[in-house]
């Protein structure tokens, strides 16, 4: 519990400095490969003549996701190497937020580690947390992974461009959710081919005005 | 240092207890929808009639896993259901074990809790580790996620029949396991169509025959 309440103070000072400079955030989860950097890279091309993008990015190892942010046009991203740690904390996100000027940015996308459990246990201080789930991944997440689908925000269905390849019951999966997150605010799209990306970003886009 | 060793030291007496009845393990490990319990069917269904199989199955919740096995034709299943521990450890399976009749068992399968990070830092003593690796996921994770790479005895490439339709660069991804695990044993298969599947079933039913 203690251990809890420490990260949660400092969510909160994370909060405070967002805030403060006008800058909305988003918590990016998911499994590995689930399409989280690939969110990341479209979001960046659809919004980036409106707003100014930034990203930090946490990994076990390599600068692979920041590069790629920084190819798709991120004003700045920051690399996170976690050395092991299985999630991101609000401790190593302040600590990485002075390599920012929060001052040049509108929005700041935080990519946590590829893990659908620890990630969900703390929280970082960003405006809204945003669940990427992916088509072969199978239909049972939400029954299997119950906790960071009840604790997020956002639900992004991603890589619909393969459900004619994949077995995946769409309501099955969608009472699973309903289940566990009444009402929650979902998109189902495919980063590779673009479909569903644009009504993504247009609820991005809001976010970031609506905090104004 | 004192938590491992506690814990290995459970795994050395699982293992001898596994060897004292004759049954080899083996640990199912992958991020979450890679494929772990469709290989654990196809391993039942293809080696049913030559072993008698039986699969300890580790998730944060629901059984619907162990259910599965149950149908594919296990002679037993069992489920683990951590309640948010992030992966399986040695004392789990120790516990779990009474629940089987290891003189009526040739082969027994433990899926660990999908997690590409956590379950590798934890023996469970099974005389070997398999990782499952699937297409979907990007071709990028051995360098992403290094540590449950270096150190498994098998790999599986599952949903190869995916690689129409995902960008995967097989051979990026490949010279990533070889830097980490040179001459990783590798299959490359698909569950869904059975592609692959029988070098993979030739490759345990010889396992348990040598350990016989
Ligand atoms: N078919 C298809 N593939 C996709 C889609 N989105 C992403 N991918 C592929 O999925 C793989 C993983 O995508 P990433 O964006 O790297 O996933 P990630 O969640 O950021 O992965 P990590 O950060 O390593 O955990 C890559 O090969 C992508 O090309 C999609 O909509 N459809
Ligand atoms: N296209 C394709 N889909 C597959 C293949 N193998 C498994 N799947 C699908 O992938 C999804 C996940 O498969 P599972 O076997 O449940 O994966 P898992 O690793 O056991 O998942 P968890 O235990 O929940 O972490 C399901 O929808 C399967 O039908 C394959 O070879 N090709
Ligand atoms: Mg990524
Ligand atoms: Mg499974």
């Amino acid at each position: 519990e203690k251990i809890m309440s420490a990260n949660d103070r400092v969510a909160a000072e994370n909060r405070a400095h967002l805030d403060a400079a006008c800058v909305y955030s988003l918590n990016f989860m998911a499994s590995p490969g689930a399409g989280k950097t690939s969110l990341v890279e479209r979001t960046i091309q659809g919004l980036q003549d409106r707003l100014r993008l930034a990203v930090i990015n946490g990994d076990i190892a390599t600068s692979l996701d920041a590069d790629r942010a920084d190819a798709a046009g991120a004003v700045k991203s920051v690399q996170i190497n976690t050395g092991g740690n299985c999630h991101l904390d609000a401790i190593m996100l302040q600590d990485a937020m002075p390599q920012l000027t929060l001052g040049e940015i509108d929005l700041l996308i935080v990519e946590n580690v590829g893990n659908l459990i620890c990630p969900s246990n703390f929280q970082l201080g960003t405006h809204k947390s945003v669940l990427v789930a992916s088509i072969p991944e199978g239909a049972d997440k939400p029954y299997k992974y119950p906790g960071i689908y009840r604790g997020v925000d956002v639900l992004v269905i991603n890589k619909i461009d393969l459900l004619p390849y994949v077995p995946f019951d769409m309501d099955y999966f969608r009472r699973g959710v309903e289940a566990l997150n009444p009402g929650l605010e979902t998109f189902a799209l495919s980063c590779k081919t673009g479909e569903g990306v644009n009504a993504w970003l247009d609820w991005v886009a809001n976010e970031v005005e609506a905090e104004r």
